[in-house]
């Protein structure tokens, strides 16, 4: 259950920045 | 009023911990379980309970020690002061993740979007600009072109009737 | 009793307090347990050197047992309260506390429909916006082809201008004018001719 926990606080923490530069780069791309 | 530091707090705690775990291992009692050791060795005794006391106190507070440099937990707990602080002026609940991940990565996303459409704005808005002045000259350019037209037309209309008169004078030449 | 999981804690700490709270435990009782161990071995110790002594390390073994018994309680209850007040104080936060890399949240709280309203507004600028460079690229291509047209119209002319200065170069100023004074003169040429070839005719008669 504390992995659980951890892992999902992890995720929480750290795939909004990994998502978000893909988003920029996306949105960069397109622009370009 | 000041708040106290989690740090400082920590320390505090653990020390007050201690104070009591100690005042629970008191000598008194200490003795009452080894009574007749004591009776037999007093001093020895006496030394025995003192170094069980500092190696508990030592150990424990190693212990913490390792604690806060293993997860550099002194400046992490310092950073959530920073945050606390920070935070004070709010009082109603804050934010919290909803469970959800798509619902709650989409307030992250959208600055970006939001970013996004107002480049977008102002740059079909620049567009539309330079197109209205390039329609403006394209107009423009077609009335000259016109102009052009009809004067070219005029002149080659004019060395037409030259031509026909050419033609006449020919033939008045070639009369017999 | 529901388990807090103190899932924002662990976002910040990167571990849950409990974890945390369970690791000093477990670790403040093996310091607790082998420093009555090393009592116990330094009172048996202290046995052997004493001669007739009655006191067996059993007995020894018993009074430690009472005593870490005591200890152990006292133990527990006071590290349950330390517990408590690091939870609360130390390894908590506060309800009204956002962690910076959630201040978004509080920004932009956008609805799953205000969301797919905005992708879409995006994505009809974009095409707006290619369709404006489009007409951009037609604009320009036009100009380029008035210019065209325009030397081309330009070019007739000046070989116009050049054949009328050609003429006036010849001391005809005006071609139209010298093509009728031309057949006129021609005219009068034939006339005088006709007259001519006549006289000589009546000429040839006498």
């Amino acid at each position: 259950f504390d992995e659980i926990i951890v892992d999902i606080a992890m995720k929480r923490k750290q795939y909004p920045r990994k998502i978000l530069e893909y988003v920029i780069n996306t949105i960069k791309t397109k622009q370009e | 009023g000041t708040p106290v530091s989690r740090v400082k707090l920590l320390d505090t705690m653990v020390d007050t911990f201690l104070q009591k775990l100690v005042a629970a291992g008191s000598f008194q009692r200490f003795t009452d379980c080894y009574k007749r050791f004591y009776q037999l060795q007093p001093d020895v005794t006496q030394r025995v309970h003192d170094k069980f006391i500092t190696q508990l106190q030592t150990s424990i507070w190693e212990e913490i020690t390792e604690i806060k440099q293993e997860g550099n937990m002194e400046a992490v707990l310092n950073a959530l002061d920073q945050i606390v602080e920070e935070g004070k002026g709010r009082t109603e609940p804050a934010w919290r993740p909803s469970g959800v991940p798509e619902e709650d990565l989409r307030s992250t996303i959208v600055p970006y979007f939001l970013q996004q459409r107002d480049t977008l704005r102002r740059r079909v808005q620049r567009q539309e600009v330079e197109n209205q002045q390039l329609a403006e000259a394209v107009l423009a350019r077609r009335r000259q072109v016109e102009q052009l037209q009809l004067q070219v037309q005029a002149r080659q209309q004019a060395w037409q009737a030259l031509y026909r008169e050419q033609r006449e004078l020919v033939a008045v030449l070639r009369e017999p | 009793m529901s388990v807090n999981p103190m899932t924002y804690e662990a976002q910040f700490f990167g571990f849950t307090p409990q974890t945390c709270m369970l690791r000093i435990y477990i670790a403040f009782q093996d310091y607790l347990f082998e420093v009555m161990q090393a009592v116990e071995q330094v009172l048996v110790k202290k046995l052997d050197g004493v001669s007739n002594c009655d006191i067996s390390p059993i007995q020894i073994r018993k009074c430690t047992e009472k005593f870490l018994g005591f200890m152990k309680g006292r133990f527990d209850s006071l590290f349950g309260k330390m517990e408590q007040l690091f939870l609360q104080l130390i390894l908590h936060i506060p309800p009204n506390i956002l962690l910076p890399e959630d201040k978004f949240q509080e920004l932009h709280s956008y609805s799953e429909e205000q969301f797919q309203l905005l992708k879409e507004e995006i994505e009809q600028l974009q095409e707006k916006y290619k369709t404006e460079l489009c007409a951009k690229q037609a604009l320009l291509a036009e100009l380029e082809e008035q210019s065209v047209v325009q030397a081309r119209l330009r070019q007739t002319l000046t070989l116009f201008d050049e054949l009328i200065n050609v003429g006036r170069h010849h001391g005809t100023s005006d071609f139209r004018e010298s093509l009728v004074s031309l057949v006129q003169n021609s005219r009068k040429l034939q006339d005088l001719r006709g007259h001519i070839e006549r006289e000589g005719a009546s000429l040839e008669t006498s």
